[in-house]
């Protein structure tokens, strides 16, 4: 899906949170 | 305005306020506009903001007007973070051969408000799943440009820490864990690591610890917890 948006955002929140760091 | 014709204006050689009032005027657009406004602006706007950033990176030391220049920079930053908040605008950035070396080289520890959305940036590049390697990417140019400038190569991220601005502390330890937590070898992380402490980091975590900030807690936080995780599995 090409229209997806608030990619950025999403990251720079998931980051911002620690979430984008927890290991899988 | 549509996109085209800011298109047209920045193939003009707008210069210092002018060049300000256009770009400050094209982020608001980018950031307000459908994902169809933001894919007319195209390959073709990202490759015109890209020559200005690098003229005006050149342009940096020798200009009469540098802190119009750096104000130019800072808002070419602001409009790329806008491109890039739809998989059309990231993909095209991510395919630029100058997109992330130009990102890279805009981490300036002298202007630490434009360097907290430069290191931003660049974390959210780092944890892409597609491509996987976009780590690599970031840290490979981070490599050259410390080569190209005859310094260590996180000493830029060190300096950023040192500087008042918590925020940009926060920032730096964001990037720095978005670096090392997609490296798949535990060996390569645990060096890392280690050269980050040996320029200074393990003095700098010392100090940092005490400051009562809840994003730079969670940056910490993250980073101690994964070394330990590290050095356990060794």
């Amino acid at each position: 899906d090409g229209d997806e948006t608030g990619i950025m955002d999403g990251l720079l929140e998931a980051l911002q949170s620690g979430a984008a760091f927890k290991r899988k | 305005k549509s996109a085209l014709i800011y298109i047209q204006e920045l193939k003009t050689d707008l210069r210092d306020a002018q060049l300000l009032g256009c770009l400050e005027s094209l982020r608001v657009s980018l950031n307000n506009n459908p994902v169809s406004w933001v894919q007319t602006f195209g390959d073709e706007g990202l490759a015109l903001l890209l020559a200005f950033l690098k003229k005006l990176q050149e342009e940096r030391d020798e200009s009469l007007n540098a802190g119009i220049g750096v104000k130019c920079q800072h808002e070419i930053i602001r409009c790329l973070k806008a491109f890039m908040n739809n998989k059309h605008g990231l993909k095209a950035m991510l395919m630029s051969p100058e997109g992330i070396p130009l990102l890279v080289r805009s981490i300036n520890p002298k202007v630490p408000h434009m360097m907290v959305d430069v290191v931003r940036i660049l974390s959210a590049i780092c944890i892409l799943e597609h491509p996987a390697n976009s780590h690599e990417r970031v840290l490979e140019c981070i490599t050259e440009h410390g080569e190209e400038q005859e310094v260590e190569r996180f000493q830029p991220l060190l300096s950023g820490m040192q500087k008042n601005s918590i925020t940009l502390k926060a920032g730096c330890m964001q990037l720095i864990n978005a670096l090392i937590s997609r490296v798949e070898e535990l060996d390569f992380r645990i060096h890392l690591r280690s050269e980050l402490m040996r320029l200074g980091l393990k003095d700098m975590l010392k100090e940092v610890r005490s400051i009562e900030n809840e994003e730079l807690k969670v940056q910490l936080q993250v980073f101690e917890e994964q070394a330990e995780e590290d050095s356990e599995d060794l």
